[in-house]
């Protein structure tokens, strides 16, 4: 491109409208950024609903994306997060960037037939990702 | 001596890490861990099993629980908060060996007393038992009045023991409403907790007793002879329902959650933000925050 410089008149360097969420979105948080997903699914496609009788549709959801450089404590992360940042960036990468993973959870009821025909419903945690975290 | 006590403590946490790892499954359970210890999910991880074989649950008993987890939790399974929060486990069991002892009486309503036999294999040890119920079923061709007042003689027996003498003095029970359910079956429910109690909590692994039951009319006066009582016919033997409270990590403890915001295992998780650290410094290090100032 140096030849198109030298055609073109020299512009004044007047700076592109600084466009903030732009410029947060391209610098500080990742297009793919760290969040929440859906995943459902209905215990007929895992054959197992000869035992589990319900819910017919459960959505774990599950958590994705890249955790941005400066986590902060935008993702309740602790200040370890970002330590961890800087050794994979400055010294060494071996060391894993942080991972995206679920934060908190929510219980489950299920109704399920025992071996023996009887009926049990029965309410289990943490089977509902419903917040995610860089770690 | 210092050493030795350092090694105590670290023994202490790795077993108490050991007991506290829900996932520590994996290795072959042993004795004590009865099959129903694993929530059915993982059992299928753990043994790669879709599911094993299983009896058909009888129709009208998974009718009733379909509808009782309608009222319990959401289309996505989502527990509703309208139930209480002390039990988060219902099982229902189906008698497997009933016979009739003697026939009903029309004259005094009174059903033909069934001899019950149910097995509680399912029950695990940390299932803790706080209400049992008896779940009578009737035909639609019964039309109740309003109110109606059973009397259920329950007499409980030692398994296996010869019918003809019960070990115990038959103990009964008076049943004063009815559930109304808007389907065509009717459900009565005679509650039995104070007979079961023990049963259950020593691990007894079936129940066995013989039950009937006898409805009249309730009216304010006495009932007179040209009242016929109710003909009752059971048209299925009683269900026996438990609610229970399952005391494993993996179990949802509504009640805890209710009290304290944050469980146990959500300590490690995000902290508020920067106001949280000093609090979470003061108590990583222990130190007083008056003489150290950051």
């Amino acid at each position: 491109g140096r030849e198109t410089i030298g055609l073109e008149l020299p512009k004044p360097l007047v700076p592109a409208p600084l466009n903030l969420s732009e410029y947060f979105k391209r610098f500080l948080f990742p297009q793919n950024e760290c969040e929440l997903h859906d995943f459902r699914l209905s215990f007929s496609q895992l054959k197992w609903d000869n035992w589990i009788v319900a819910p017919h549709r459960y959505n774990p959801r599950y958590c994705k994306g890249d955790c941005p450089r400066a986590v902060g404590h935008r993702y309740g992360s602790p200040v370890h997060t970002l330590v961890q940042n800087i050794i994979h960036e400055k010294l060494d990468s071996s060391v894993p960037r942080p991972s995206c993973v679920p934060a908190k959870y929510s219980p489950l009821s299920v109704l399920t037939i025992e071996p023996d025909g009887s009926i049990a419903y029965k309410e289990y945690e943490d089977m509902i990702a419903t917040k995610c975290t860089c770690r | 001596s210092q050493a030795s006590r350092g090694e105590v403590q670290i023994a202490a946490g790795a077993e108490w890490e050991a007991e506290a790892e829900p996932w520590s499954m994996v290795k072959p359970l042993d004795k004590k861990d009865r099959p129903g210890f694993l929530p059915p999910l993982f059992k299928v991880l753990y043994n790669g099993q879709g599911g094993a074989p299983r009896q058909q649950p009888d129709s009208r008993a998974l009718r009733y629980m379909k509808r009782l987890y309608k009222s319990y939790a959401t289309k996505e399974g989502i527990p509703k908060s309208n139930r209480s929060p002390l039990y988060n486990t219902v099982r229902l069991f189906t008698s497997c060996a009933q016979h009739e002892q003697a026939p009903g009486d029309q004259v005094t309503g009174t059903s033909a007393s069934v001899d019950l036999l149910f097995h509680l294999d399912h029950v695990t040890a940390v299932e803790h038992l706080l209400k049992s119920v008896l779940l009578f079923t009737f035909s639609n061709s019964i039309s109740f009045p309003a109110a109606v007042k059973c009397v259920c003689n329950l007499v409980m027996k030692e398994p296996g023991f010869p019918s003809r003498n019960p070990r115990r003095a038959p103990s009964s029970f008076t049943l004063t409403s009815q559930l109304e359910f808007p389907k065509k079956y009717k459900w009565i429910e005679v509650d039995v907790t104070a007979p079961l109690q023990p049963l259950v909590a020593s691990n007894k692994r079936s129940v066995h007793m013989s039950v009937n039951l006898t409805c009249v009319k309730d009216q304010p006066q006495p009932p007179s002879a040209r009242d016929s009582p109710l003909n009752v016919t059971l048209l299925v033997p009683p269900s026996l329902l438990l609610y229970l409270n399952d005391t494993s990590a993996q179990a949802h403890h509504r009640w805890y959650s209710l009290h304290y915001k944050r469980r146990p295992s959500q300590n490690a998780g995000p902290k508020r933000g920067l106001s949280a650290c000093p609090q979470g410094e003061k108590s990583a290090e222990g130190v007083r925050p008056s003489h150290h100032r950051r």
